[in-house]
């Protein structure tokens, strides 16, 4: 465990409490993306398989494995129940098949290994990489998004750019550490997906300025 | 016994 891996799981947690805080005290869901939520419930599960079988890591790395799961799924328990009304498929129109079908291909071609485990793992690992674009195409077709809701996707894109100086910081010091090539990958890929995001909330919505695509 | 890779993190 290094500093940047510990804000980066801390930057996740912080991003699930400000994705249920505004749902609760909005009673609403406007602008906030079912298909990306769905997604992530599916990259959780299939990546935290391994709370089954693989030997026990540490009581932190069960618990948040825990936590993200339970609390996707009650996100998603939210938006399909009280908050529905709210929710407006016209505008979250990602076509998703895309992006699981491309996970899943990617998976197949490059495992770590070939066992179910491992290839769920590749797919969890690709298919996060990608789920927040159908949150972010939403964004593009409103033309702007509520400041919590950029809180919200800024603190989920910033829990895996902070993953990448953790790997550094591993290859440089952690001797035992074995950098995953997939995982590295597709984090870079990913903070390169949120980098136009990125941009735009620090110079408008860190200056107190409202989120709008120029 | 061939070693499975551990994914330690999240």
């Amino acid at each position: 465990m290094n500093i940047f891996r510990m804000l980066g799981d801390l930057s996740h947690l912080i991003s699930i409490f400000i994705l249920l805080h505004k749902m609760q005290t909005s009673k609403s869901c406007s602008g906030v993306s079912f298909k990306s939520q769905v997604l992530y419930l599916v990259v959780y599960v299939f990546r935290y398989l391994d709370l089954f079988t693989n030997p026990f890591m540490s009581y932190y790395n069960t618990l948040m494995k825990i936590v993200f799961i339970a609390s996707s799924a009650y996100t998603i328990y939210l938006m399909s129940t009280v908050f529905k009304p709210t929710h407006d498929p016209a505008i979250d129109t990602f076509k998703i098949e895309y992006l699981l079908g491309g996970s899943l291909v990617m998976a197949l071609l490059f495992p770590p290994k070939w066992t179910f485990m491992e290839i769920s793992w590749a797919f969890s690992i690709w298919l996060e990489s990608v789920a927040i674009l159908p949150q972010l195409f939403m964004v593009q077709r409103t033309g702007e998004a509520e400041t919590i809701t950029t809180h919200y996707i800024f603190a989920l894109g910033a829990y895996r750019a902070l993953y990448i100086p953790n790997w550094i910081w591993r290859y440089m010091f952690d001797k035992k550490a074995k950098l995953e090539t997939i995982a590295v990958v597709a984090g870079l890929a990913q903070t390169l997906l949120y980098s136009d995001f990125f941009y735009i909330y620090w110079t408008k919505v860190m200056k107190g300025k409202k989120f709008q695509l120029p | 016994v061939e070693e499975q890779p551990a994914h330690d993190e999240l």
